[in-house]
This record gives structure tokens, C-alpha cells and sequence, in this order.
């Protein structure tokens, strides 16, 4: 922290601008600080290295959702649907997963659920030969519920006890296109009433505020269980899953560090606080 | 949004009896709020404040008889500004085939973007080309090559074992030999902290020569605008930004951090997912949309 010394007014202003050029927000900002100051005026803090360790835990706090470890032994076959705005590396993410479980045993089989956007199955198809993983794809324009169903299908008859799938880019604002979504999870109730057993929403570290709109609505159409984190390896810090954290209660699973099948890691609160501040 | 957060202020003051300085300041502190809201940078609103300050409390508000309208009325001016006024134009003068290079971190609309503007370049004429120079991501040369056949634009045969040096440097040619005048280079998405693919793009550049370099932003961005823009901008001088994903809603606020820091104009918008989903910016609605 540039050298200063004591803890006064301008310490809590230089604090409020990494907050907030780390994405944290305002009102989780103002909320953050509101609650350190308490303390150390409860507390009568003077060392800046406690006020640090303290901000720390506040935001490992916040970050810290209590949730069932992810378990994909609990079902046979276990089915994630992957979701999120265009372009936060959906389709990469599944690679990673699918990747990540086929290393501790499972047999994953990946679904080219995203029909709509030009070469989309093509990319899912390369990742698949890559990760060594089969694949259950149609033609680009098939209906995605019909694909998912097939695959449902498949992976009974064929034995994968894992199945991802991959869902095309879509603004929260489109309601038609939420609907799709809703259809897609109608369709594989009928296959597998439970499925899907967990639904990641994907969200992009360079998002700001708008991380809250995006959880809030893919929330509320689809109810979602995990919230998966990308592009952390860049300078964005992600700040924005701190509220989000604390008011939707979803946990963060995993985050997205790299390009690279291998970039891949469970997401861990205190290396994300620490992250954070620097 | 802002108007109704400052009626409520201006209600409360306007009980107070003269409206003072330090009433208008109150206001001034909602801008703020709202502008952070909308992902403006930290230190661009802070400077875009302290500039607005001084006629903010001087007589034009304090002598109105709807002071807060008035504020609104004056962050608003400022701001279309700042956003550039008018709007920027893309450049297209030069020997054919005229060179656009699309750069910019991964996922935020470059190759939807490079054949939008294929598109929209042939409605006004125009005979564009487009050229993958892609070679990591998978599928990403025939994402281009699909889009093209879409439009029905000449997409350049890139295979992903060739270097995009090679790419470009032979796209060219091809170019010319197919009578475009003008040649959409849609670049791999990278981190302006990869210094090894930042010099790639340098390269790119030499053996180009673009008339432009755009930037493409996603409109969801965050505090990170800044770092990123002038990253870029250092590194290769952008002329133009893109900012996609604009149907969504994100407030934007990453155009103005853009503007304010690197000087670069927002040219165009991305508000669809379709090829035909892009318009010309217009600083006044952007500046509604911040505002919020
Ligand atoms: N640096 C970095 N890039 C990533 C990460 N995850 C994905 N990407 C890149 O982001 C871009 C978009 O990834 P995709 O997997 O196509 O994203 P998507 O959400 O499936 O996109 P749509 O299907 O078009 O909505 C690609 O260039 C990926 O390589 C990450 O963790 N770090
Ligand atoms: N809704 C919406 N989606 C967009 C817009 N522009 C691009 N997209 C979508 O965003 C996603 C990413 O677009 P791409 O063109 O693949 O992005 P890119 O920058 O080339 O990605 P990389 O090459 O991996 O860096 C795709 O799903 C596009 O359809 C837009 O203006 N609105
Ligand atoms: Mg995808
Ligand atoms: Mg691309």
C-alpha cells in the first residue's frame, strides 16, 4: 500500500480504489470498508498488516459459500449443462472439464448443444479429439433439445457416467432465447428426470456490473448451481463475484486461466482475496 | 435511473430553502455513483467530475428553476463530449485494397465483427475480402469461412498450419487478384499482457499496413477497459474502437474509460448476434445508456 504508514482517511480511499477498479462495485465496496472500519474502531487496530489480513477475511467470507462438494459419483450418468453470455469461453471450459474428470476416471461425453453459431460444433468436435472424448453432435440448424436428448440417450445405452453440455451464447435479456434453455432442461427431465444434476453459468473475469444482471436472470429462468470464472490469467480480477457471492449464495467452482486444456483450477477463496488485493 | 435518483435530492433541497454549493455536490455525488455503476473507470470518473464541478455549481443551476435538470443537462453535454461529439467515420482512403486489422482480447466479437463489416461495407459497394489469420483457436478459420459464405464474400483460404505473417502476407495478393478493395484481417484473441503475441500483432502490422486498427470491446467490460485499451493503443495505435454486445445490458461504460484515456473513438456497435447487428455510434444515446 504505497508506503503509508497509518490508518486514516486516505488509507480507506486508496483501499476503495482497488476495490473498485478490481470490479468489487460500489455497494459491496462501500459495505466492505463500512464493516472494517467498525472493526478497527471496535478493535483499536493500528498495524496496517492486521487491517490487510482483515479485509482479506471479509472477502474470503463473503466468497466462502457453504455447498455440497461437486460429487459427479452421486448419479449415473451425471449431467452438467453449461450456460452463459456469448463468448465467456463456454465451449473451452467443457473441454477443460471434460478433460479434468476423464483424469480421475470418468467416462465424459461432451454434447454440441449450441446448434446456432457459425462452426460452433466444429469447435466442441476439435476439443473432443484433443481431450480424447467422444462426442454427440447433429447438423448445425438441429433443434439443441433434440441433440441433448440424443445424447442423453447415448450415454445410458453407451455407458459415459459424465455428460457435459455445451449451449449456445445468449444475452440473459432475450427471453426466447431463456426459454430454449428451459426447454432443453423439460426435455432432459423426460430422459433423466433428475438431470441436470448441476448447471454452470460461465462468467468472463473482464465483466463489470454486469455480472449481477447476467446471475440474477440465468438464476431466476433456469435456476443455476455453480458459477464457473474465465479468464482470470488476464488483469481483470473478478471483483464483481463478491456480491454476487453474498447475494445469490451460488458457489464458484471453478476458474478459467488460460487457453490450454490444463487451465483448469478449483476455484479457491483465499488465493482469489489475495489476488485481489495485490 | 439518474433522473429519478436526482429529483429525489432536488426535492429535499428545494425544502432547504437557496440552493448552495455544497447542494449541488450531493448531486454530483449520485453522477459519480452512477457512472461507476456503469463500469466507467474509477479515475476517469473522478476526473470527469471535477471537470463537470465548476459549472455544475455556478450560476446556470443555482439561478434554475429545475437545478437538477439542469446538472443532468450539463453531465449529459459533457459527456457526448467527451464520447466525441460526432460521430467517427471509418477510413477508407488509400490504394485498394484498403487494410482493417480487428485486434483484441479473447471472446469479444472479432471475427462476428470482421464479417459484419464485410457485410455492411458491400451494402455500401464496396468489395471486401476477409482473412482468417486465426491459427490458434479451434475452428476459428472456418467460423470466418462459414460467415463469408453467408454473406457471400470472398474469404481467403487460411490453413492453420501457416504462420499469420504468411497468412496475411499472402491474403494480399490473393486481395488484389480478386479485384476487393478492401481486405478485413480478423485476428486470435489475446491478452495484452502476452507479450509474444502482442509483438505478433506488431508484425502483423509492418507487413499490413492497415488504414485501420480497430478495437474490439465487449460492452460488458469492466474496470479493466483502461488497461487494456492502452495496451493496445501503445503497442499498435488503434484508430477505432468496437464495442459489441450492446443488445444485452451493460451499461458501456467501458467506451467512455476508452475515450478518456486513449483518445480512441468508439466507430461502430455490435447489437446482435446476426450479421446485418451493427450500426454507427452515436454519442448521445450512448450517453442516455450510461447515465442509466
Ligand atoms: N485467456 C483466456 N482465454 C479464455 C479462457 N477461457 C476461454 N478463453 C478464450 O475465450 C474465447 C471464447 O471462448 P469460447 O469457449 O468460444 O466461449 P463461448 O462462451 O463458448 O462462446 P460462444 O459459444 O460464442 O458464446 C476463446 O478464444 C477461448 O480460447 C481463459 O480462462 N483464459
Ligand atoms: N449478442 C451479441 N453477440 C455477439 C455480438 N458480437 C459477437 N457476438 C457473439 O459473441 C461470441 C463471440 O464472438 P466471436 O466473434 O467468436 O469473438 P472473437 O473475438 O472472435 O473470439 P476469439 O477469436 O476467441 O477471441 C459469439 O457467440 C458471437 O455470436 C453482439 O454484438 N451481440
Ligand atoms: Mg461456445
Ligand atoms: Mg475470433
Amino acid at each position: 500500500f504505497s508506503g503509508r504508514k497509518t490508518i486514516d482517511r486516505e488509507l480507506f480511499d486508496e483501499l476503495e480504489e482497488i476495490l473498485i477498479t478490481s470490479d468489487v462495485g460500489v455497494a459491496a465496496t462501500r459495505r466492505l470498508l463500512n464493516n472494517l472500519e467498525e472493526r478497527v474502531e471496535r478493535e483499536s487496530i493500528q498495524e496496517l498488516e492486521i487491517l490487510y489480513k482483515m479485509l482479506e477475511e471479509e472477502i474470503i467470507g463473503l466468497l466462502s459459500i457453504p455447498a455440497e462438494p461437486l460429487d459427479p459419483n452421486r448419479a449415473d450418468p451425471f449431467v452438467i449443462m453449461v450456460v452463459g453470455v456469448n463468448g465467456v469461453g463456454k465451449t473451452t471450459t467443457i473441454a477443460k472439464l471434460a478433460n479434468h474428470w476423464k483424469t480421475e476416471g470418468k467416462k465424459p461425453l461432451v454434447v454440441a448443444g449450441d446448434t446456432f453459431r457459425a462452426a460452433a460444433i466444429d469447435q466442441l468436435a476439435m476439443w473432443a479429439e484433443r481431450v480424447g472424448v467422444p462426442i454427440i453432435k447433429q447438423r448445425p440448424g438441429a433443434d439443441p433439445s433434440a441433440v441433448v436428448y440424443d445424447a442423453l440417450d447415448a450415454a445410458v445405452s453407451r455407458g459415459y457416467d459424465l455428460v457435459i453440455i455445451d449451449t449456445a451464447g445468449r444475452m440473459h435479456t432475450k427471453s426466447n432465447l431463456m426459454e430454449e434453455l428451459k426447454k432443453i432442461r423439460r426435455v432432459m427431465a423426460k430422459k433423466i428426470p433428475e438431470a441436470p444434476h448441476e448447471t454452470f453459468l460461465v462468467l468472463d473475469a473482464t465483466t463489470g456490473q454486469n455480472a449481477y444482471s447476467q446471475v440474477k436472470t440465468f438464476k431466476e429462468e433456469i435456476s443455476i448451481s455453480g458459477l464457473i470464472l474465465t479468464k482470470l490469467d488476464g488483469t481483470a480480477k473478478g471483483g464483481v463475484v463478491i456480491g454476487i457471492c453474498h447475494e445469490f449464495g451460488i458457489p464458484i467452482r471453478f476458474i478459467g486461466v488460460g487457453e490450454g486444456i490444463e487451465d483448469l483450477r478449483p476455484f479457491q477463496p483465499e488465493l482469489f482475496a489475495k489476488a485481489l488485493l495485490g | 435511473g439518474l433522473t429519478s435518483r436526482f429529483e429525489k435530492i432536488f426535492k429535499y433541497l428545494r425544502g432547504q430553502g437557496k440552493l448552495t454549493e455544497s447542494n449541488i455536490k450531493e448531486a454530483l455525488r449520485e453522477v459519480r455513483l452512477a457512472l461507476l455503476e456503469a463500469d466507467v473507470h474509477y479515475r476517469v470518473v473522478r476526473d470527469f467530475v471535477k471537470n463537470i464541478e465548476e459549472r455544475a455549481i455556478g450560476q446556470e443551476v443555482l439561478s434554475s428553476l429545475t437545478p437538477g435538470q439542469q446538472v443532468i443537462k450539463i453531465v449529459h453535454e459533457e459527456l457526448i463530449a467527451l464520447l466525441g461529439g460526432t460521430p467517427a467515420k471509418l477510413q477508407l482512403d488509400g490504394p485498394p485494397p484498403v487494410p482493417i486489422m480487428l485486434v483484441g482480447l479473447q471472446g469479444s466479437g472479432k471475427t462476428t465483427t470482421a464479417a459484419k463489416l464485410a457485410l455492411m461495407l458491400k451494402k455500401e459497394r464496396r468489395s471486401p475480402c476477409l482473412v482468417p489469420a486465426d491459427i490458434y483457436r479451434p475452428a476459428a478459420i472456418d467460423q470466418l469461412k462459414v460467415l463469408g459464405s453467408q454473406i457471400n464474400v470472398p474469404v481467403y483460404p487460411s490453413q492453420k498450419d501457416l504462420k499469420p505473417e504468411e497468412i496475411v502476407r499472402d491474403a494480399i495478393n490473393f486481395c488484389k487478384s480478386n479485384n476487393c478493395d478492401t481486405i478485413i484481417v480478423d485476428t486470435a484473441g489475446r491478452l495484452h499482457i502476452d507479450e509474444p503475441l502482442m509483438e505478433e500483432l506488431q508484425r502483423l502490422k509492418q507487413i499490413l499496413e492497415p488504414r485501420e486498427i480497430l478495437l474490439v470491446v465487449d460492452a460488458m467490460t469492466g474496470q479493466d477497459a483502461v488497461k487494456v485499451s492502452e495496451t493496445f493503443h501503445e503497442a499498435l495505435g488503434i484508430t477505432g474502437v468496437v464495442l459489441t454486445k450492446l443488445d444485452g445490458d451493460a451499461r458501456g461504460g467501458a467506451a467512455l474509460s476508452i475515450r478518456a484515456v486513449t483518445g480512441c473513438p468508439v466507430k461502430f456497435v455490435g447489437i446482435g448476434e446476426k450479421l446485418d447487428a451493427i450500426e454507427i455510434f452515436y454519442p448521445d444515446r450512448m450517453s442516455s445508456r450510461i447515465l442509466g
